[in-house]
């Protein structure tokens, strides 16, 4: 493991922590696309299924299990919590999930590296994670008013991808044979992504402004 | 597995 890969990692988990945090001490999701947080909780599910097949480290199998027990905490919050669940937009989160699940699962069943059912839906979690973001950048195009925490949010989560590109260049220079391809061209999208997002991010930041996104 | 695909990131 590198030390890009490491940063990524924590990014990523800060990032959950963030929105964890927000959540809790506002009462409040309010900016917060459940349907975001359902599709990664599909992407964890179906990546994740080698928790019970493939030890790989510890490292792996404590990250696996807290982005998967993180993610059904935000889900449970937005739908039953009593308080949290009236906070969230759902008449603005209206992004159709199979507009990205069924592209996702057919380009897996075609383009995937082994026809095996791990495989395949391994290849699934991959492609769905890419674009999991969109609904999440829909809402917050459609909120006006985006409180920081929301956006800090969506900036972790992008530079966590921004820093996993970097450990895979990392690794192509200093290990021999190491190439995934279906991920390197996934981890690219869903980087560019985020580029609008940050663009704006970064405008409002040094400008001091409230960040908002234009229609 | 096939192809070189890695599954030892997160």
């Amino acid at each position: 493991m590198n030390l890009f890969r490491l940063l990524g990692d924590m990014t990523h988990l800060l990032s959950i922590i963030v929105l964890l945090l927000k959540i809790n001490a506002t009462r409040s999701c309010r900016g917060v696309s459940l349907k975001t947080q359902e599709l990664y909780a599909i992407v964890f599910v179906c990546r994740y299924l080698d928790l019970f097949t493939n030890f790989i480290s510890l490292y792996n199998t404590v990250m696996k299990v807290i982005f998967l027990g993180s993610t059904f905490t935000i889900i449970y919050w937005m739908r039953f919590h009593k308080v949290i669940r009236v906070t969230y937009d759902r008449d603005q989160d209206t992004f159709r999930y199979q507009f990205l699940i069924i592209p996702c699962l057919l380009l897996s069943l075609i383009l995937n590296s082994e026809f095996t059912v791990m495989e395949v839906l391994w290849t699934f979690s991959i492609y769905l994670e890419a674009v999991a973001i969109l609904p999440q950048l829909v809402l917050l195009q459609r909120t006006n008013n985006i409180d920081n925490l929301t956006g800090n949010y969506i900036f972790l989560l992008g530079s966590y991808r921004a820093l996993y590109i970097l450990n895979w260049i990392y690794r192509f220079l200093t290990e021999p044979n190491y190439r995934q391809y279906l991920v390197w061209i996934s981890g690219i999208v869903q980087t560019i992504v985020y580029i609008d997002f940050f663009y704006y991010y970064i405008r409002s930041w040094k400008n001091n402004e409230k960040l908002s996104l234009p229609a | 597995t096939a192809g070189g695909e890695h599954h030892d990131e997160l």
